[in-house]
């Protein structure tokens, strides 16, 4: 609750009409932008706990979802200090992410905050010299397709910048709710299954049961 | 040729051999003008004593006079997927963009990078994208009220006084939060921003945004210092064009769910799992 008021303060501050428009001074702008990116952080810490809380009552409805999931975890990998952190990342804006361009696995959550089904593209930044592997909870692979990043937007962050965005539909997320996907790259030629499209098939998550709405209408 | 095109199932755009975009074709085959270019106007500089003397500043917009081209030509770059489709341009070394249609989308999707703009000749430029279709609107445009309901603009009109503008550009800017639009009855244009921007329809047909701004004067309003920004920015816009011919969902219905859509994005998180196989994670 703390990091939530902290965010929310920070949010009335923004409401000056000189952040809003963008009229204020240089400087002033930036800290606005330490501002936001400190709330943020803070924030985000609280999210985590949130999406730990959803998934463990994905992974059992019967049991407190508190621990549930940290203990489900540890006992399928035998590893007691699994830490089951979930990132954002802040330079998306600019195709660069550590995470999705140093990794050989990682996992990509998608959240709808909108209260109606909706799908998305998902563009994610990795690394142009390996190729990748997308599937989606229940272990479907994923169409995908990898595309460059044009050399003005690497030049924003030479650093960390990919060079190569990859791109895949992620359908029916559903409202106010969230879906994953795994993401595992290989050398190039590796891949056992070439990069074909394959039928789109209609993935419910785990929680709905049979009485609830089982295909939202698309937009 | 040099002519290309991109698109899906809904619709394609095509670029002349100059490499602007110049057409859109609808999945019901009619073609359609539609182009885009970037220009910028040049700010007025002035000792801000009397009104005419007023610089263009932090919360003054004002052109000393018509627009200035970026590019006469643009180059291009054109990648072709199964999932989606894009063109490069890069219009010169400070203002590059993508042109991008997904498989599954029925907008068109414009992510420019402007900046840093050049003031080396001490002159502070407004960068704007204009897109110009031949939609006869008749000076009528509409904008947002803060993503709420749409508002009918006249160009050269106020409803309420007789108007006489001494500034035909800056005097028919209007804020847009989420969404500008033209149509004639037969068809309907609208591009949505991805944040709060100025924007006009100055000629029938056209529709420009506001995208970027480096001024070297104060306007004397306040901030008492010259919008001097020397960053790029990097944004998006969506267009959306098609017919108002009764379909459903209607064109003002498709803006409408787009719009929730961009303005509250689904949100990604990043998890590394490097050490573990997926049955396990999961």
């Amino acid at each position: 609750r703390v990091h939530l008021d902290y965010f929310s303060e920070v949010m009335g501050v923004l409401q000056h009409h000189d952040a809003i428009t963008g009229t204020s001074k240089e400087h002033v702008t930036q800290d606005y932008t330490v501002q936001i990116y400190a709330a943020f952080k803070a924030c985000s810490y609280s999210a985590k706990i949130i999406l730990n809380q959803l998934t463990a009552r994905q992974t059992n409805k019967d049991k407190p979802p508190e621990s549930e999931a940290a203990r489900y975890l540890d006992q399928a990998t035998g590893q007691p200090n699994f830490t089951f952190e979930f990132d954002t990342c802040l330079l998306l804006n600019v195709s660069s992410c550590e995470i999705s361009e140093t990794r050989d696995k990682f996992m990509v959550t998608v959240y709808n905050a909108l209260a109606h089904s909706v799908f998305s593209y998902v563009r994610v930044p990795v690394d142009g010299k390996y190729d990748y592997e997308v599937t989606d909870y229940r272990s479907v692979p994923i169409p995908h397709q990898m595309i460059s990043v044009p050399p003005q937007v690497t030049a924003l962050d030479p650093a960390k910048s990919a060079g190569y965005e990859l791109v895949f539909l992620a359908t029916e997320l559903p409202p106010i709710g969230y879906k994953s996907f795994f993401i595992v790259r290989k050398p190039v030629k590796a891949l056992n299954t070439p990069r074909v499209l394959v039928p789109e098939v209609v993935l419910l998550p785990n929680s709905m049961s049979s009485d609830e709405p089982q295909k939202p209408p698309r937009n | 040729s040099n002519i290309v095109s991109i698109g899906n199932k809904y619709f394609s755009v095509g670029f002349d051999s100059k490499g602007f975009l110049n057409s859109i074709s609808l999945e019901d085959g009619s073609e359609h003008k539609l182009s885009q270019n970037f220009f910028y106007y040049e700010g007025a500089i002035g000792d801000n004593r009397v009104f005419k003397n007023r610089s263009s500043g932090a919360y003054i917009f004002r052109p000393n006079s018509t627009e200035r081209f970026v590019a006469d030509h643009v180059n291009v770059k054109v990648i072709k997927g199964p999932i989606v489709e894009e063109v490069h341009q890069t219009f010169n070394n400070w203002i590059s963009q993508v042109i991008r249609i997904y498989r599954d989308y029925n907008y068109v999707e414009f992510e420019w990078l402007v900046g840093p703009i050049p003031v080396d000749d001490k002159i502070g430029k407004e960068v704007v994208t204009r897109f110009v279709s031949d939609i006869q609107n008749s000076n009528v445009f509409y904008t947002d009220s803060n993503g709420r309901e749409m508002i009918k603009r006249v160009r050269n009109h106020r409803d309420t006084w007789n108007l006489q503008l001494q500034e035909e550009i800056a005097g028919n800017y209007y804020p847009v939060t989420a969404n500008i639009a033209i149509e004639d009855g037969q068809k309907r244009l609208s591009i949505m921003n991805d944040r709060s921007q100025g924007g006009s329809s100055l000629q029938d047909g056209a529709i420009e945004l506001m995208v970027h701004r480096r001024l070297l004067h104060d306007d004397a309003f306040g901030v008492d210092e010259a919008l001097n920004f020397t960053h790029p920015i990097r944004g998006k816009h969506y267009l959306l064009f098609g017919k108002l011919d009764g379909n459903v969902p209607s064109m003002e219905a498709r803006e409408r769910f787009l719009q929730a859509e961009k303005l509250l994005p689904p949100w990604l998180f990043f998890s590394d799992v490097s050490s573990y196989d997926y049955e396990d994670w999961r």
